[in-house]
């Protein structure tokens, strides 16, 4: 969703400035 | 922390915590002067703050080692990060005076698994929940709750497939007692109508509390039964 597209958005701009970035998923029980 | 009435009912008024089944958060590998390793860590950043963070919609950067170590006393964002991945659910029944009883505390609720893309092969994940938890040291973090409730008797509330509505419904609650002492058992059976479409709350019916007695390492399957005129 919108969320993940956000952290893949920040990964591409952390990447394009040389930082190593990863984007991470949080499960939590229902 | 979720709060219920003494017919266990749910108090939506105090009920404002909330836990998604999942969130996405980034790491971005950097040096951080102001640490003692000073040395190269993968830091959180959030690029989707849910939450105000010390007055501002932003999160990180967080380290993740100093996290897991549970040292919290570093900038930025630490104890708010700490919570959304150590976090306790806790049941409180909430008195008419406003006292509150601590019903019962579920573990392992919130961060259950952090996973992010495998370096090796891209298809993978790879699961980082040990790089976040201590997971050897969460018991010894959560016997300090205060007051912990003796959970020795187990629910489990049975569902029949071929129910339907404008049927009499009957569940079963199955209860074991696993203590060494007779327990009494109190039953509220709360039964709402939702619509899906308007996510809009219909009706409630609220059966009165029943009381029974369970013995010791005994389990019982203890009927709830319910009318269609009680709920149509």
């Amino acid at each position: 969703g919108t969320n993940w597209q956000h952290a893949a958005i920040l990964c591409s701009l952390s990447r394009a400035l040389g930082i190593p970035c990863r984007i991470v998923t949080i499960y939590n029980a229902a | 922390d979720i709060h219920w009435d003494i017919k266990q009912r749910p108090l939506k008024q105090l009920n404002s915590d909330l836990i998604c089944a999942s969130h996405v958060w980034n790491e971005c590998w950097m040096r951080r002067d102001d640490l003692s390793n000073g040395e190269h860590d993968w830091q959180i950043i959030d690029s989707t703050p849910v939450l105000m963070c010390d007055g501002i919609r932003r999160t990180g950067p967080c380290s993740v080692s100093f996290l897991k170590n549970s040292e919290l006393g570093f900038r930025w964002d630490s104890p708010f990060v700490h919570s959304t991945i150590n976090g306790n659910k806790a049941h409180w029944n909430v008195y008419p005076d406003g006292n509150m009883e601590l019903l019962d505390v579920q573990e392992n609720i919130v961060g259950s698994k952090i996973i992010t893309r495998s370096l090796t092969n891209e298809f993978e994940i790879e699961d980082i929940t040990e790089n976040y938890k201590n997971l050897m040291k969460s018991s010894d973090r959560n016997g300090n709750f205060v007051k912990r409730p003796n959970n020795d008797v187990d629910f489990e509330l049975k569902l029949s497939d071929d129910m339907k509505f404008g049927d009499n419904l009957t569940l079963q609650l199955h209860a074991t007692n696993k203590s060494n002492e007779t327990r009494t058992i109190a039953t509220a059976l709360s039964l709402c109508i939702i619509s899906s479409s308007h996510q809009k709350l219909i009706s409630c019916y609220d059966q009165p509390i029943q009381l029974s007695n369970l013995g010791a390492g005994k389990n019982e399957n203890i009927p709830l039964k319910i009318r269609p005129e009680q709920y149509m």
